[in-house]
């Protein structure tokens, strides 16, 4: 109470997602969006880990990839170097 | 599964490691218990082994640390990331490390240390994660009790592809031909790993063969499963029959095969998720279909799903504690349906359930159904 924004939700969400990719999917951000048509590579790396993780691809954070993401792991990277 | 690029693993086979310190949550005992079964989950499969060492510098340093922990990956308090180690080679290679800050334990309650060991003594090795969700390599945690872990395929194949299988004197090394097994033991408190009915007959799965009653008064016959479905993997875990659709879904792991008659259908294996199980499931303890309520109950660990055939979905509120509707149980291995009621095996004991009652009516020996 007060219960959350919803878009505060999806805040939350996006922020752990980044911090999850950048540590397990090798994402490259500099912080700021990519304005460029098509999947940025923050959506191209949420794909790649919903093919690795055997999820729906969707590209969004659904609750799902959003489960999968907040289950205890191994601290070794999925995907990159 | 897969290996790191351009690197092999260790050039040798006798490796050693050593216990650099200890978590205070278990007994040192427990710890030293836990950490060698680890290596043997990996030198069970291939020619390597593993030798602990003391006070010299060893291939496999394993040590408990929290948040900043002289390598460049912290860790970050408890849950999250558990462990990590590193790939094969000189220095902090082969290394594993542990989050102090998580629960360690040699049970269930917190995190337990023989199973997240054995993940990590995998990339030790040379593995790097496995997208197959019933793999012990598979990124995520899942609780396995550890006198039941049994090394998923995914795994034997990954490792094996480094380091070749291991051959032991006595075992033969040419392939295994498929002989017939021996006699099936019908002790009274013989296990089973899954039951199902089959237009009629009982099968009754156990590691690599399975029990065949054909009818009442037939003599029990023994396969190997392959002999019959040559695609389905040995060691499943569950099985059901849908008379509706003349078909019976096999269970192992996250996937499931579908046999029509004694065919496997095309699209086998199919995953679990499909059905709408959440992905915290990885493995099917039991299912059966029960023609009364028209329902599939499918058993994991101490609760149990409902889904319906028809709607070919879960039924929502579940999934529920099995004690809950099932009074007495508490967790279930096997089951099958047959004349109206539930035959639910749990360890050596067998429950004859009436759905119309809901509640045990018999207590039966769990060979009560096979004539040997």
């Amino acid at each position: 109470f007060p219960a959350k924004a919803p878009e505060a939700n999806k805040e939350t969400d996006a922020k752990f997602a980044e911090e999850y990719l950048k540590k397990y999917y090798n994402l490259q951000t500099n912080g700021r969006q990519s304005r460029k048509k098509g999947d940025g590579p923050l959506i191209t790396k949420i794909k790649e880990m919903q093919q690795f993780l055997g999820l729906k691809v969707t590209g969004i954070l659904d609750s799902d990839t959003m489960e999968v993401m907040h289950q205890p792991r191994c601290g070794f990277v999925d995907a990159g170097e | 599964f897969s290996t790191f690029p351009g690197n092999r693993g260790w050039s040798k086979r006798e490796l050693t490691y050593r216990i650099i310190n200890y978590t205070p949550d278990m007994p040192r005992s427990e710890v030293d218990h836990a950490i060698q079964r680890a290596f043997r989950v990996w030198s069970d499969v291939t020619p390597l082994t593993f030798t602990r060492v003391y006070d010299v510098t060893s291939d496999i340093e394993i040590s408990f640390a929290a948040q900043v922990h002289n390598d460049f990956y912290p860790f970050d308090g408890p849950h999250g990331t558990l462990a990590h180690a590193f790939a094969p080679s000189s220095g902090i290679g082969g290394d594993a490390h542990f989050d102090e800050d998580e629960t360690w334990t040699s049970g269930s309650n917190g995190y337990n240390l023989f199973i997240v060991a054995a993940h990590e003594f995998g990339h030790s090795l040379g593995l790097l994660h496995s997208n197959d969700p019933s793999a012990l390599m598979y990124p995520t945690y899942h609780y396995t009790e550890p006198s039941e872990f049994r090394l998923p395929e995914d795994d034997v194949n990954g490792i094996q592809s480094l380091y070749g299988a291991r051959i032991t004197p006595e075992e033969p090394t040419v392939p295994e031909q498929p002989s017939d097994p021996s006699t099936p033991s019908c002790q009274p408190n013989i296990t089973f790993d899954a039951v199902t009915t089959l237009r009629g007959e009982i099968l009754f799965f156990k590691d690599k063969t399975f029990l065949r009653q054909i009818s009442q008064n037939s003599v029990v016959e023994h396969h190997l499963i392959k002999v019959f479905w040559p695609s389905l993997p040995n060691h499943i875990q569950a099985a059901y029959e849908f008379q509706d659709r003349d078909e019976v879904l096999v269970f192992k792991g996250a996937k499931y095969w579908v046999i029509n008659g004694y065919e496997i259908t095309k699209d086998s294996p199919k995953s679990i998720y499909d059905l709408g199980f959440p992905r915290s499931v990885r493995r099917i303890d039991a299912a059966v279909h029960d023609e009364n309520s028209r329902k599939t109950y499918f058993f994991v660990e101490d609760k149990y799903w409902s889904y319906d055939e028809q709607q070919q979905r879960m039924d929502s509120g579940f999934p529920k504690k099995i004690v809950d509707n099932f009074p007495g149980l508490t967790k279930i291995r096997a089951a099958f349906e047959k004349d109206g009621f539930l035959y639910l095996f749990d360890g050596d004991r067998q429950y004859e359930f009436s759905t119309a009652k809901k509640r045990v009516t018999r207590l039966l020996k769990n060979n009560s159904w096979i004539k040997c």
